[in-house]
């Protein structure tokens, strides 16, 4: 393989079952 | 169509003067024609080029600095799909919507799908007891217009980032949806795609092929960049993605694209000029259809089956984007590590071409809920340059590695099927696709 000069690497996981409702800002401004 | 030619315009917006009262109709109509001036000759060009399809970026009408108060001047009544509308055949049906006329303009002159994003005023009264104090909902909009400048989608945007201040979240999030000759698309915009709905089930449950998504994204380094981030949401989620973002260095906004499921067909990332960027690239109107198209990857069936390595290590803390990662250095130029925090423990097996003294490498796991600028939980296995060969740096952003690495293998016991894998090399550039594979079982490898 070729070497690679890497910065980062990531496997980026989401839960979404363990999310809040609201991703954004949240209930409060609802209110 | 089999295939379709798509296009996306990264927009350097003209930004209307940060005022404290309102500025008149007629002023912000002044410069949201600035901008669609610019956004115009992109269509034009684009169209000339073939393309069946543009999508510009969130914001890229008006901006994004405003209050409740001033960006009112600037919106317009956007009726649902449903009414039949073409705003460039009877531009006076919905009343004052000179800006929904000159894109659907746009689309029909030059036959061709615009997708924009512009504000929506909705009128309410006391009856409704979410109505906000100055009788209206205001609502971030994604507006599309078919090749005949038909409206055939809006879209409201559910997840509102944290300094969006000047519109409302819409009561539910609705999946929307619609259709061409060159497949079924899907639209939602910027942060939404940390979202499962709609972003994950307009894939699962609504199937679309494609995805059109404005966005005005800052970049984070060193993992939430826009490229990186949203290449990787097109590879996992296996559908094409046309991302429109915004450009302003002074802001680090920058980086669009257009990514298919197999590869990155192109992309644009440009922190030295102040100059838009039109990018077109040809897609096949059905992912699946493709050779290449990924299949389903197992992201934790190899590290399940991991002894995790037990090389004499000490693990420490760092902090990436306010969530505290749990780290360990890579002390050779060849090794296994394995580093755990909660659940997930993250393996890395790897091969250096050197080890250089200047430059530090660790491997760090991440569980939990990220609470900055929105709250969304993670599982996250990084390998990262550290800023500097003071472990205390690790997690702060890096343009720059000399290290190289021959032979590289990731992987994590994750509880979630939803795992978005990128590579980011020296100069903030993409790896290609053929320098590293996404087996099966989860492994994030290099090719051999």
């Amino acid at each position: 393989g070729t070497p690679l000069p890497i910065l980062v690497m990531a496997l980026y996981g989401r839960v979404f079952e363990k999310d809040p409702p609201r991703l954004g800002q949240g209930p409060k401004k609802l209110q | 169509l089999d295939t379709f030619i798509a296009a996306v315009y990264e927009h350097a917006v003209i930004l209307p003067n940060k005022t404290e009262m309102p500025v008149s109709k007629e002023e912000a109509l002044l410069y949201m024609n600035k901008n669609i001036d610019v956004l115009e000759k992109a269509v034009k060009l684009a169209a000339r080029m073939g393309a069946h399809i543009i999508v510009t970026p969130e914001d890229g009408i008006y901006g994004w600095e405003f209050t409740r108060e001033t960006i009112y001047p600037y919106l317009e009544g956007i009726p649902a799909p449903e009414v039949n509308w073409t705003p460039c055949k009877d531009p006076k049906r919905f009343g004052y919507t000179p800006v929904q006329e000159r894109l659907s303009c746009l689309a029909k002159q030059n036959s061709i799908y615009v997708v924009a994003n512009i504000g929506d005023k909705k009128a309410c009264n006391a009856s409704d007891p979410q109505c906000p104090p100055d009788g209206r909902y205001q609502y971030n909009t994604n507006v599309v217009f078919d090749s005949q400048g038909k409206l055939v989608a809006r879209y409201h945007k559910y997840n509102l980032f944290e300094p969006e201040i000047q519109f409302n979240f819409p009561e539910d999030s609705k999946v929307v949806t619609f259709d061409t000759p060159f497949g079924k698309f899907g639209i939602f915009t910027c942060f939404d795609i940390f979202s499962h709905h709609p972003a994950v089930v307009v894939v699962e449950e609504f199937q679309v092929d494609s995805i059109v998504f404005p966005l005005a994204w800052y970049n984070t380094l060193p993992l939430l960049s826009a490229v990186p981030f949203q290449s990787s949401w097109a590879r996992a989620m296996r559908v094409n993605l046309l991302a429109a973002n915004t450009h302003n260095t002074r802001m680090h906004m920058t980086g669009s694209g257009i990514y298919a499921p197999e590869a990155v067909k192109v992309y644009h990332y440009d922190m030295e000029t102040h100059s838009g960027q039109l990018m077109l690239s040809e897609l096949k109107s059905r992912p699946q259809s493709d050779p290449a198209y990924p299949t389903p990857v197992d992201w934790s069936a190899f590290a399940r089956g991991v002894t995790p390595f037990s090389s004499a290590q000490s693990d420490f803390p760092g902090t990436i984007y306010f969530d505290e990662f749990t780290f360990t250095e890579l002390k050779q130029n060849t090794g296994n590590y394995t580093v755990c925090q909660k659940d997930l423990c993250c393996h890395l097996t790897y091969q250096m071409s050197e080890k250089r003294a200047d430059e530090v490498y660790a491997l760090g796991a991440f569980d939990g809920l990220h609470t900055v600028e929105g709250q969304y939980y993670l599982q996250i296995c990084t390998l990262l340059k550290c800023h500097t060969p003071d472990l205390r740096t690790c997690g702060e952003p890096v343009g720059s590695a000399f290290t190289k690495f021959e032979e590289f293998s990731l992987s994590g016991t994750f509880g979630t099927r939803y795992v978005f894998p990128q590579i980011l090399l020296s100069g903030s550039q993409l790896a290609p696709e053929r320098y590293y594979e996404i087996l099966r079982d989860g492994r994030l490898k290099s090719r051999s």
